[in-house]
């Protein structure tokens, strides 16, 4: 249940409010920069969620896998959010490698919500042991796709990639999953 | 159990992260504005979290109370977070009117995570009735408090302030709560 209420604060508190504005600060993004080469295609202007089963978020990519690199971050959106005047909005373009060592640029970032329930599981007051942990994050999966595919404002503007980091071989999966986009 | 998830986010993922410089950050603005009228007594460099039993959250806080009216934003925070390069974290400060029309400052916002209860209180497919989510407030605020009470980075950088407002009369208590602090 835990996971349940961070999906919906996922979803409600930040990929409804971006996801709709995502083409268009790409489209921004790509006419400053003049490289027409970075996100080229159309069908890859979509967030890329990262979804690691074991929740362990890294704050930076590239200590997940040497193949991706920050590239920039697009244009930043400023909404009112309760209180907040202005409060800052914006996403982070990373350069891949695939495996014949071609680039390829797409906008990215782990799902967020599942630091807090790693750290939960850290935590004794917390009340969240580690197999309660593993359920946690399937639960959060599914409960997001099902907001996600039910969403009009989200539909075709994200991929959810898991990724199954358990038995300590993430250097191998992220290069896939990234150049398979 | 939602509003255990919610309060721990709140906690790890945004509490716990800028208490700690909200000091600073005040430091900062005062320095730069020349006014040192605002934020003058440093009991007041605190967080005002309001936090509304209806859990319904507006984004401006001048449409719950016109007592009350944004003066500026502190200095911008940038963390690193979850492949998020730079994430922007700031606060709000308010100009805030109290009985006798005496004008006093402070950082303040609402506790955003209820702006997921509510939400969810209105969509079926989140399973949350409105008797449900009153009871989630009550447990986020426990769940809360527990937390930022053991808490060595928090400590005394808040204040959370209750809001019954549940019977209709916002205008009333806010400007009291305010002037309170
Ligand atoms: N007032 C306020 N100002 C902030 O900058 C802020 N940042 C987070 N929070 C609240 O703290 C808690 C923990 O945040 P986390 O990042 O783990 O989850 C966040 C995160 O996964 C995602 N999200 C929100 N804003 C951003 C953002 N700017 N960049 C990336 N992800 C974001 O969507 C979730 C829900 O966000 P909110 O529903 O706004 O409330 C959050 C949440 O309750 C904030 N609250």
């Amino acid at each position: 249940n835990v996971a349940h209420g961070l999906a919906w604060s996922f979803y409600t508190g930040y990929l409804k409010l971006v996801l709709p504005k995502l083409e268009n600060s790409i489209e921004q993004y790509r006419q400053r920069q003049g490289n027409r080469e970075i996100l080229r295609h159309r069908h890859s202007w979509r967030l890329h969620i990262l979804i690691p089963l074991s929740a362990f978020i890294p704050d930076k990519l590239e200590e997940a896998d040497q193949c991706v690199r920050f590239h920039d971050n697009l244009p930043e959106i400023a909404i009112d959010r309760a209180g907040v005047r202005k409060r800052i909005y914006k996403n982070s373009v990373y350069r891949v490698l695939d495996q014949q060592g071609q680039a390829h640029h797409c906008v990215a970032e782990y799902a967020t919500p599942l630091q807090t329930l790693y750290t939960m599981s850290q935590e004794s007051s917390a009340g969240l042991s580690s197999e309660e942990r593993r359920q946690q994050v399937l639960l959060f999966i599914r409960s997001l796709e099902a907001v996600l595919e039910e969403s009009v404002e989200c539909r075709n503007r994200y991929r959810l990639i898991i990724l199954d980091d358990e038995h300590e071989q993430e250097a191998e999966p992220d290069p896939h999953f990234l150049s398979k986009k």
